[in-house]
């Protein structure tokens, strides 16, 4: 398990404590509010009421100790920036804050940020990939012009073969998994003579633009 | 290409409309501010000043001929609600709305949404899976408890092959491709005497139970 600090627990902030302590890590939870940390107090290993922009005070939470430290202040900007200021000065070894625009992200990351974040606009772009393919369902990218998508079959590939769809002579597109409605455990690596059903999930590996030949943006 | 119409151009909003258009669909940008709609008009096929309140107006933009229709408003949640009962009544065929809770989620889903997007809390949880394999990049499910990783090479695995590792034997995860720093095509499905290097990028598939007992959770 790993040690994490977040500071600022809006809504980003909060969901992220949480995650990281259901995930069996170390979780120092930092607001202002005297509300907000004690909500808190059950979901983390221990809440601080502090104000981050004071630098005696956020000096003695042991923040250099731990893995990462994320910043989940939101507005006005010159919170988050002067917090990422003294982390950096402090020797925290990995620092990630979340940002409300991109000067914002410019500025910390020049201070000292080693990822930004931008919740919605993260979101954003990767909602507009699925949406922009209907039958898409995720996408993880394994190189720039490289992904692994995740598709329900399309009404023209039910019951036919890898083979017949020549998806790896044709296209240089890989099948790596399918997986079936009802059944938990995906078939991985199907064989050439495997029959698509309709509902299948098809977990497929190849250049976005092959893929995109085969799938069409919609 | 499909058509899309972005109600509420917040930070949200605005983001997944250039990015809807960016990717070649129609995209009806629409909020109740003429400022940002006038900011919107290069990003998007169409930008209209309306109130989403407005049953009438709401009427006249052609909403049931969208493939989907998002819904970007923030607080108070009055506007999102009744923006969603309106798109369901008129007959809109898939609506999305973004919630600020979870309570708000709920209820919108109960008047129809067939999705509802939570931006700060889905980031979070994305970002905690992230942070708690400390050498992952990126992670997709392909069905309850399957995963595929893509996650820096291990130091203890530098210099060995897949063969070495029994990746497969032992713990049934396949080693899907290598994208080696500096080549921009990742090698497809290694063969078993592949070296792997530092700095190499593995994309892997197997049981999450599988994954974590080999990288562990950090
Ligand atoms: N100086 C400070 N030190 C510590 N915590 C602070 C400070 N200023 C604000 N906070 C806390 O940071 C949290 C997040 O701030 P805020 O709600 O403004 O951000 P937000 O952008 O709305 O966040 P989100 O989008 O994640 O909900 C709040 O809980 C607030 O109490
Ligand atoms: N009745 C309405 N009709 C149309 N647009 C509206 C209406 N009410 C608010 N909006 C617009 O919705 C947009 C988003 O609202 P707001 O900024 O409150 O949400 P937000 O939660 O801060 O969004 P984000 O987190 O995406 O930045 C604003 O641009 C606002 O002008």
């Amino acid at each position: 398990s790993r040690k994490f600090a977040v500071i600022g627990l809006g809504m980003f902030g909060a969901s992220l404590a949480r995650s990281l302590y259901e995930r069996d890590n170390d979780v120092l939870a930092v607001d202002i509010s005297k509300d907000i940390a004690q909500k808190m107090q059950d979901f983390c290993t221990r809440a601080v009421v502090a104000d981050a922009t004071d630098r005696d005070t956020l000096a003695e939470l042991g923040l250099p100790d731990m893995d990462v430290v994320i910043i989940g202040l939101g507005a006005p900007l010159d919170t988050s920036i002067l917090t990422t200021l003294y982390l950096k000065q402090m020797g925290v070894k990995e620092i990630w804050a979340k940002a409300v625009s991109d000067e914002h992200a410019t500025i910390l990351k020049i201070l000292g940020a080693n990822r930004v974040i931008h919740p919605e606009k993260e979101m954003a772009e990767k909602l507009a990939a699925t949406l922009s393919t209907p039958l898409m369902m995720d996408q993880l990218e394994v190189a720039d012009g490289y992904s692994i998508i995740e598709i329900t079959c399309p009404p023209s590939f039910v019951e036919k073969t890898i083979m017949d769809l020549q998806l790896r002579n044709k296209y240089e597109v890989l099948l790596v998994a399918v997986k079936k409605p009802g059944e938990d455990t995906p078939i991985m690596l199907p064989t050439p003579d495997y029959v698509l059903r309709s509902g299948d999930v098809m977990v497929l590996m190849g250049s976005e633009k092959s893929l995109e030949d085969i799938f069409g943006k919609g």
